[in-house]
């Protein structure tokens, strides 16, 4: 049987115009790693759900891209991840939404799926569960960035519409 | 928004995503990405999915679900099905893209922004990464 996975780092308005040659070298090597640890598993023979939690977790990791280190900030300048996974030989799936101190967010939902009896937790219910399953917890800071946090500025002072916002910086 | 899809030498899909949100949400605002049928999907009968853009919209089209129907129901493929939906929700007025494996091992990309950061590889040689459109 044939193997193969596909990932992506998020839609938007970046252009060959708006965007540096070095930002574009730089996105197209993390997203190479990324690809390159996901298929590494499925090469070795492993399961399509270890290669997609391996992918994501390395993106989760790189301050480029809105996941993890690097998301954006709320309106009151804090940081709620969402993730979500799903096992298509079981249609098992598990989902957190706004964790805050889960550093992979991806191993949190699925930790969720494997080893709670429900789909979707969120808030401080999410961040309890993820203590009890031993997950690495990480101070909020450790996902802030400046670029992130001048984009939330940005957006206040500007006071742009939220669609305009996710098609600028989702 | 990040995501990945997979299937493996099993025949076995699976579909991640991950997501800070949207910058400045506020009211405790989630969008597609946790929400299984919606930013996240699979199903070993039609394919795997992960989107990425304005959540809302994927919301209310059920995308992910959506995509894994017209395959499983209308026979279609990871792409058609994947550029019907993003067309569906262009004529809505949303915009962002999903990534989609197949049990077949084919695998699909279909966006309706300037650009989405992308890669992928299979077990046939494929191996590419992209951002723009074009």
């Amino acid at each position: 049987m044939a193997w193969s996975i596909a990932i992506h780092g998020g839609a938007g308005s970046m252009t060959p115009a708006t965007m540096p040659e070095a930002a574009q070298a730089e996105h197209l090597a993390a997203l190479e790693v990324a690809r390159d640890a996901g298929s590494a598993i499925l090469a070795a023979g492993g399961g399509a759900l270890d290669a997609v939690v391996a992918a994501v977790a390395v993106l989760e990791d790189d301050d480029k891209f809105n996941a993890g280190r690097g998301a954006v900030f709320t309106y009151h300048g804090t940081t709620e991840l969402d993730a979500a996974i799903m096992d298509g030989a079981t249609r098992g799936a598990g989902a957190v939404a706004a964790a805050t101190h889960t550093r992979n967010p991806v191993r949190l939902a699925r930790a969720v799926m494997e080893a709670s009896p429900h789909v979707l937790l969120s808030g401080p219910g999410a961040d309890e569960f993820s203590r009890e399953q031993g997950l690495k917890q990480v101070d909020p800071d450790w996902f802030a960035t400046p670029e992130r946090w001048r984009q939330l500025q940005e957006l206040k002072a500007r006071k742009l519409g939220w669609y305009d916002v996710d098609l600028k910086y989702g | 928004t990040v995501g990945a899809v997979a299937v493996d030498d099993a025949g076995h899909v699976a579909a991640a995503t991950s997501t800070g949100g949207l910058t400045g949400k506020r009211w405790g605002r989630i969008g597609d990405s946790p929400l299984i049928g919606a930013g996240t999907y699979a199903d070993d009968r039609a394919c795997a999915v992960s989107a990425t853009g304005a959540g809302e919209f994927f919301i209310r089209t059920a995308a992910a679900h959506e995509i894994g129907a017209r395959m499983r129901l209308l026979g279609e493929s990871a792409q058609a099905a994947a550029d019907a939906v993003i067309a569906e929700i262009g004529a809505l007025g949303g915009s962002g893209g999903v990534i989609v494996a197949a049990p077949d091992g084919s695998t699909a990309f279909a966006f309706n922004t300037p650009g989405m950061y992308r890669a992928r590889a299979d077990s046939g040689g494929l191996c590419e990464a992209a951002i723009f459109a074009e």
